[in-house]
């Protein structure tokens, strides 16, 4: 059947009055990493490979909540999670609570191929950068002006939110918050 | 939260995912994506990535439930994908799939994901709603 890809830059309440200036720029991100991973497998590199690089591109642009531009904690940090898996011998690599690693796709990966483990989190996961000698960025590299726009909103609303959620009026954040039954937070 | 799947020439499947998480989230919360089976996961037949909110994705394994689907009900891909969406809160999730096969799959039940795939064949997309 040949080769394919797919990839995602986040999903949610996007309004389709949406800006231009906020849609090109994401428009083109998804485009540039969708031909390059598209020549990366023309050219026969395997899925693996391909899957890293996509992502690290993706990481890299401010729009997306992931690498720079993640989306802040309510203490105001960046807290970044990551995970990589390869079909053929489900090996798996992951870190999570990443605030200086610039590609923390690939810190998974290396997790993945050079340790024991599955999952590396917070002070080990970074401590584990620095000991592969990855690049990593002063925590400051992370954090934009649009994040913390957002996160001054998030919590004035008293609320968590995914990617595209759009600001709501206090009354609906009132309703949203209140849990629907005794299930809701399961889990 | 970004994230690809693949499958190459040789039929190898591979799956990444990555994410700074939930706007105001609690210092120390672990989302969906790095959890095995949750938002990422890879086996022979197909690899997902999800996006959305990652403790409806958790609760669902919803990486994991595609591929179980696929590997032990026999449903094409499209049909696991629509099945988990389409079971998790309205809003909740997105994903993208590929099979072994080639087939390329973009489900979601929020009103937006910012996607796009390309295959050998021909076919190549990037859109939002």
């Amino acid at each position: 059947m040949g080769w394919a890809l797919a990839l995602h830059g986040g999903a949610g309440d996007v309004p389709r009055t949406l800006p231009p200036e906020l849609r090109e720029p994401r428009l083109a991100t998804l485009r540039r990493s969708l031909d390059l991973g598209a020549a990366a497998l023309r050219e026969g590199r395997p899925a693996l490979d391909v899957v890293e690089l996509v992502v690290r591109e993706l990481e890299d642009c401010p729009h997306f909540n992931a690498g720079r531009g993640s989306v802040l904690a309510a203490d105001g940090t960046v807290e970044m999670d990551a995970a990589v898996m390869e079909g053929a011998t489900l090996r798996c690599g992951a870190v999570s609570g990443l605030s200086t690693v610039a590609n923390p796709v690939s810190l998974a990966r290396l997790v993945m191929e050079r340790t024991p483990h599955v999952y590396l989190a917070f002070a080990g996961a970074e401590a584990f950068a620095r000991d592969q000698g990855v690049e990593t960025k002063d925590p400051s590299h992370f954090i934009t002006e649009h994040n913390i726009e957002r996160l001054r909103q998030a919590k004035e609303a008293n609320r968590v939110q995914v990617d595209y959620t759009q600001p709501m009026n206090g009354q609906a954040t009132q309703q949203a918050q209140t849990p629907a039954d005794d299930n809701s937070q399961t889990g | 939260t970004v994230g690809c799947v693949a499958v190459d020439a040789a039929g190898n499947l591979a799956a990444a995912t990555s994410t700074g998480g939930l706007v105001n989230k609690m210092p120390g919360r672990i989302g969906d994506t790095p959890l095995v089976g949750a938002g990422t996961y890879a086996n022979a037949l197909c690899a997902v990535s999800a996006t959305g909110v990652g403790e409806e994705i958790i609760r669902r394994t919803a990486a994991r439930d595609v591929a179980a689907l696929v590997e032990h009900r026999g449903l094409p891909l499209r049909d696991a994908a629509a099945r988990v969406v389409a079971g998790a809160p309205r809003g909740s999730v997105g994903l993208v799939a590929v099979s072994r096969g080639g087939e390329v799959c973009m489900a979601r039940n929020t009103t937006a994901m910012f996607r796009a795939c390309a295959t050998e064949a021909g076919h190549d997309e990037v859109c939002i709603w």
